[in-house]
């Protein structure tokens, strides 16, 4: 472990407690693409088949207990909660999974480290995690104004990216045979696809103006 | 398990 695996766990804590308590205290889910969540309890659900066959250590399972449960209770409040899932816009939030599900399975079952089931599905989560945010970014461009909640969500998410791959380059010098091009080209895409949310988000910081993105 | 060291990140 590492300061910079740290503070992107961290972060990326950070990202879905501030979401849940959006959701949990305003009973609002305004802005916030349930497409993107379902992806991402995905990611999750397909990344941790091995939670409790492969004990890495007591933070590891907890971390994980805890981003599987954050990511489905997300999905649960804004599809099943009798006051959130009215706030819900299933009108602008019409990004269609598959258009990302599918070329990432494809994918996964192509570019891979070993043919197993397992395997390829850890491979599957980790390139559906690097385009899992497009349709929030996509419902953050329609409805143009951005809540700041809903505006650090984002941020946070991709400042953990962006930490992960410090934390890639750290054990890439620290550790022998430390080398996983498909966990560093996906986390690569990943943060790149967060590169102009971060510039406008800056922007608008900077400018203390409320953020907008362009159309 | 040493096997796979990545699979020790979230």
């Amino acid at each position: 472990m590492n300061i910079f695996r740290l503070a992107g766990d961290m972060t990326h804590l950070a990202s879905v407690l501030v979401l849940l308590l959006k959701i949990h205290t305003i009973k609002s889910c305004a802005g916030i693409s349930l497409k993107t969540q379902e992806l991402y309890a995905l990611v999750f659900a397909t990344r941790y088949l091995d939670i409790f066959t492969n004990y890495i250590s007591f933070y590891n399972t907890i971390m994980k207990l805890i981003f599987l449960g954050s990511s489905f209770s997300i999905v649960w409040y804004i599809k099943r909660h009798k006051i959130v899932h009215r706030s819900y816009d299933k009108d602008q939030d019409t990004f269609r999974h598959w258009f990302i599900v599918l070329p990432c399975l494809v994918l996964a079952l192509l570019i891979n480290e070993r043919f197993t089931f397992k395997e390829v599905m850890w491979t599957f989560s980790l390139y559906l995690e690097a385009v899992a945010i497009l349709p929030q970014l996509v419902l953050l461009q329609r409805t143009r104004n951005i809540d700041n909640l809903t505006g650090q969500y984002v941020f946070l998410l991709g400042a953990y990216r962006a930490l992960y791959i410090l934390n890639w380059i750290y054990r890439y010098f620290t550790e022998d045979h430390y080398i996983h091009w498909i966990t560093w080209i996906a986390g690569l895409v990943q943060t790149l696809l967060y590169a102009d949310f971060f510039y406008y988000y800056f922007q608008s910081w900077k400018n203390n103006a409320k953020l907008e993105l362009p159309a | 398990n040493s096997r796979h060291p990545r699979k020790d990140e979230l």
